[in-house]
């Protein structure tokens, strides 16, 4: 996958390449600006332009552009001594997905508190909420 | 005659799924 491409061939090569392009937005890219539109610039160079009749720079550019959709991701929480899974991402893709709790926890002598770390909730779509509970987030902790 | 393409976008990646006969 390239941001930037450039290729050199022969004109079918170049088509037999187009027709099979693809496209992949950044990854959760519709949290920053959501709805945004990137612009994806074409352009074409004849390498052998100048040698013709009409000397000088034989290229065209084109420029179309794509509008990425906002997708609300699940936030994703995080508690101590979870175990993840090898392979499964999280919905937001920066991180693996859960696969159970530590069968071994955390400890606390009788009578006394334990602070509870690395609890944490990331949410990268906070501001898609798409409706009136948008930038609200609810976590319930339960004991 | 030979053919120089270029691609290039702000906000995602492209990928060229064929490149038989193209040098990058």
């Amino acid at each position: 996958w390239w941001r930037y491409l450039e290729a050199t061939g022969p004109l079918e090569a170049l088509n037999a390449a187009l027709a099979s392009a693809l496209y992949w937005p950044d990854l959760n890219v519709n949290s920053v600006s959501a709805g945004a539109l990137d612009a994806v610039t074409v352009s074409v160079v004849d390498l052998d332009g100048s040698m013709g009749a009409g000397a000088g720079a034989a290229a065209a550019e084109g420029v179309f552009r794509v509008r990425i959709e906002a997708v609300n991701d699940a936030p994703v929480l995080t508690v101590p001594g979870e175990r993840y899974r090898a392979s499964v991402a999280a919905g937001d893709g920066l991180s693996l997905a859960v696969a159970s709790a530590a069968a071994a926890g955390l400890s606390v002598e009788e009578d006394a508190p334990l602070a509870i770390p690395g609890v944490a909730v990331r949410d990268v779509d906070l501001e898609e909420g798409g409706g009136g509970h948008a930038g609200q987030l609810t976590v319930e902790l339960a004991a | 005659s030979l053919y120089q393409l270029t691609i290039t976008s702000e906000l995602g990646k492209v990928r060229l799924a064929s490149t038989a006969n193209l040098t990058f």
